[in-house]
This record gives structure tokens, C-alpha cells and sequence, in this order.
């Protein structure tokens, strides 16, 4: 069945999480697999990190300041992990 | 504010620049003073100063580019990541690429090119990012910026002048008294004809020569020494070791200090260390090393303790028979008080106090005596 819209739309935020954490908060590129749930450990704790470093309120999930952040124009160098 | 891991910076005042290229957003000259107005503002907090190159290799190299463009960091299309930039050093290092499918402007219609760069030459300057919303390094770009009276924060100002201290007073301005940089053994002159070495040992294919809290790494790349606090790569290992040495095929560089001794792959020390010494098969009587080389080839470890010398089977790992024996029966002419120990070029280069002595293992024999900081050019 075509995903219907909601999900479609929360796999469009999930791809910009998964994009934004693996470049600027080197989420390890083979989480994916755990990425594609949102309360994957690792993906949790990258997420509570950005929001940490960004001043947002840490809840770990991907609310809308957060994603409003993340499709924010910034500097592509990462933020942590070098 | 933050600084990049190991805290590069440049170890010159005076950095060159080179606008490699140009995007068609904006006419030429309103990139060229957009980057000059960048640079004055990092000047203007520092002892650094500037000039342009318009041909050649220059310390900060800025161009534009779309998409993949020979990093490995590809540019994403409009949006997103809007430019990025490397500490400093020597090659692509220092160097700032501006993604040209942004639209750049002069005001605030588009991405401000003054903005971005300002940003972006902090970190050629080894400023990493600021946690702090109000600084300039802060990652995310702010539109809503006072560009008229644009001002670095407090932050940005701490973290620069935590590289390169405050702008050097010129002398018709009244200078303070200044306090003179803690002399003694804080920070050892490189070129001090009696500088010698707690520790030497290669880093894949880097040399590092530690020093009380610090060490020298040196590299065909980067042939002028850089100096680095031992804490600031591996916060793990002690200050003052004793001795040093890289096994290449486990891409594992060994520190020892007293009966301990730590183990590092690159920046990451290993977990599962400090182990004791005697874990080698040293006997309970060796309370510590002077000097260790590990022969790749041979597949064998030299330890050095007091005027005698132990060998380490890396296969067996298991010290072989017939040890300790004389530094001086198997490598005759050599001091044998051995501070630190280095192969190079085939040869053995014994270091002790400020003298080092090149030795031949085939002639068996000292070819020449050289001071210890002659890898410096000084």
C-alpha cells in the first residue's frame, strides 16, 4: 500500500535527522538500520547532543524546534568529532 | 568557544590568502572586500595580519564550488551546509570552500558572503564551533545579524586570543608591562643546543619527540616542528614518560613511564592500559625503561635499561633468552645511558642528553654524533 502521508512525511524529517546527525554529530553512518526508529539509542543520544550544543530543551525526540533547527542554512564543519 | 582536537594553530603571525575563485552571485570586488572586511575582523583581536595572493599556494586558500569538489565533503545543493574549512596547517589545511548553490549577497536577501566568511575563516584559524547563540562561530547561521555594526562576542574574542593572545601593541602605543611567558621547563626551547628528550618514537610515519608535558611531531609534510601538549592528544598518558616505541604492524605506538606503559592508536589511547611493565617478562628488579625501539623487520623490541639491553620477540611476545646483555657488546661507541632511541634511514640514532649518536647496525659501528634537536633545522 502507498505509505500514506503522515509517514511519508516523518520519513522526510527522519532522512533529515539521519543527514544532519551523521554530519555534524558523527552519528556512525551504519545505525541506520536502528535509525529508521526514532528511539534508537544511538540516535537518541545524538539527538539529546545537538540539542544540548544548540541550546534547545533536550528531550531526545524529534520535535519541531528541533527539526526546525536542523533544516536551519549552518557550517558544514561538524559540531563534534572532528 | 572550542578549538579543534589538539588545538592547531598557525605557528606564524603573518598568513597569506588566495581567492581561488569567484561566484558569478556577486561581482568580483564585492567578494574581495567582503573577505578582507573577514579578515579585519580576526586582525583586529589579534597579532595576526594578512595579505593576498593572487597566484601560488597561500596559507588560506577560499574558493567556491558546487556539489563534489575534491574534499571529502560535498557540498549539498541550495540550503543546509553553506560553506566549510579546515584548521590549520600546511596543504588543504586553513583552506575555506563556499557552496556556490547558495545565493551569496551582499545584504541579507541572500546568504551574507561577509557573514559566512567571517565564520568560516575562524576556523582556518583553529576556532571550532561555540556553543554560545551570540558568537560568530556559533554553527548556525544567523540571519537576523546586526551586519552594520557587526561586532565578535566575548566568546569569540576568548577563544582566538586562547590561540594567539591579544594584538600586539604597536610601538607608539604605551606598552603595558607584560609578563614575560613562564620561562624553565613549561615550555623548552626547540633550538636550546642542550635540549634533550624524555622519549622519541614514530607515529605512522610521523616522528614525535615528547618533553616533560609536551612533544614535537615532525613530517615530511610538515617539516617545521609542531608543539603539542601530551594532554591535548591523550589525556591519559602521564607527563615526563621514559621511553617510546611504535610497532607498525599493530599500528600501536607503546609509552612507558615508571613500571607502567600505555598503549595509543592515533588519537585514541587503548583500552585495557596502563599495564605493568613486568608483564614483558622484565624481571621484578627493572623498575622502569630509558629507551625502546621496535625493529619492524626483524620483528623484534630493543628495550634499554640502565647500560644493558633486553630483546622482545613480538611474534612470541615473550622476551627472548640470553638477555639482558652490555649496551656496549652489541653496540659498541654508544653511551649507554640511553635516553630515547629512533631508527631512520637505516641507521639507529641513540639519543642521550643533548648528543645523539647515528649508529650502523651492519658496520656495527658509530658513524656520527650529532646534537639531539638536529631533526628540527634548527
Amino acid at each position: 500500500y502507498p505509505l500514506d502521508r503522515a509517514a511519508k512525511e516523518e520519513d522526510a524529517s527522519m532522512d533529515l535527522a539521519q543527514q544532519y546527525l551523521e554530519n555534524y554529530y558523527n552519528l556512525a553512518k551504519d545505525v541506520k538500520q536502528f535509525a529508521r526508529r526514532r528511539d534508537s539509542g544511538p540516535v537518541v543520544k545524538k539527538i539529546q547532543e545537538m540539542q544540548k550544543f544548540l541550546g534547545l530543551e533536550v528531550t531526545g525526540k524529534l520535535d519541531s524546534n528541533t527539526l526546525e533547527v536542523m533544516a536551519k542554512p549552518r557550517c558544514g564543519v561538524p559540531d563534534v568529532g572532528q | 568557544f572550542a578549538t579543534f582536537p589538539g588545538e592547531p594553530k598557525w605557528w606564524k603571525t603573518h598568513l597569506t590568502y588566495r581567492i581561488v575563485n569567484y561566484t558569478l552571485d556577486l561581482p568580483r570586488k564585492v567578494v574581495d572586500s567582503a573577505i578582507e572586511k573577514a579578515l579585519r575582523v580576526w586582525e583586529a583581536v589579534t597579532p595576526l595580519t594578512f595579505s593576498r595572493l593572487d597566484e601560488g599556494e597561500a596559507d588560506i586558500m577560499i574558493l567556491f564550488a558546487v556539489g563534489g569538489h575534491g574534499d571529502f565533503f560535498p557540498f549539498d545543493g541550495p540550503g543546509n551546509t553553506l560553506a566549510h574549512a579546515y584548521p590549520p596547517g600546511r596543504g588543504f589545511k586553513g583552506d575555506a570552500h563556499f557552496d556556490d548553490d547558495e545565493q551569496w549577497t551582499e545584504d541579507k536577501s541572500g546568504i551574507n558572503i561577509f557573514l559566512v566568511a567571517a565564520h568560516e575563516l575562524g576556523h582556518s584559524l583553529g576556532l571550532s564551533h561555540s556553543r554560545d547563540a551570540e558568537a560568530l562561530m556559533f554553527p548556525v547561521y544567523n540571519p537576523s545579524t546586526d551586519l552594520a555594526h557587526f561586532r565578535l562576542s566575548q566568546d569569540d574574542v576568548a577563544g582566538i586570543q586562547s590561540l594567539y593572545g591579544p594584538p600586539t601593541v604597536s610601538p607608539e602605543e604605551p606598552t603595558l608591562p607584560t609578563e614575560r611567558p613562564p620561562a624553565g621547563p613549561e615550555t623548552p626551547a626547540m633550538c636550546d643546543p642542550e635540549l634533550s628528550f624524555d622519549a622519541i618514537s614514530t607515529l605512522r610515519g610521523e616522528k614525535l619527540f615528547f618533553k616533560d608535558r609536551h612533544f614535537w611531531r615532525i613530517s615530511y609534510q610538515i617539516p617545521e616542528p609542531e608543539f603539542h601538549l601530551i594532554s591535548s592528544f591523550w589525556p591519559s598518558l602521564p607527563s615526563g614518560v621514559d621511553a617510546a616505541y611504535e610497532v607498525t604492524s599493530k599500528d600501536t605506538v607503546f609509552i612507558f613511564k615508571g613500571n607502567q606503559f600505555w598503549a595509543i592508536r592515533g588519537n585514541e589511547a587503548q583500552a585495557g592500559y596502563p599495564k605493568d611493565i613486568h608483564t614483558l617478562g622484565f624481571p621484578s628488579t627493572v623498575r622502569k625503561i630509558d629507551a625502546a625501539i621496535s625493529d619492524a623487520e626483524k620483528k623484534k623490541t630493543y628495550f634499554f635499561v640502565e647500560d644493558k639491553y633486553w630483546r622482545f620477540d613480538e611474534q612470541k611476545q615473550s622476551m627472548e633468552p640470553g638477555f639482558p646483555r652490555q649496551t656496549a657488546d652489541d653496540f659498541p661507541g654508544v653511551d649507554p645511558k640511553v635516553d630515547a632511541v629512533l631508527e631512520a634511514f637505516g641507521f639507529l640514532y641513540f639519543f642521550s642528553g643533548p648528543s645523539q649518536l647515528e649508529f650502523d647496525p651492519n658496520a656495527k659501528q658509530v658513524t656520527r654524533a650529532l646534537k639531539s634537536n638536529s631533526w628540527f633545522n634548527c
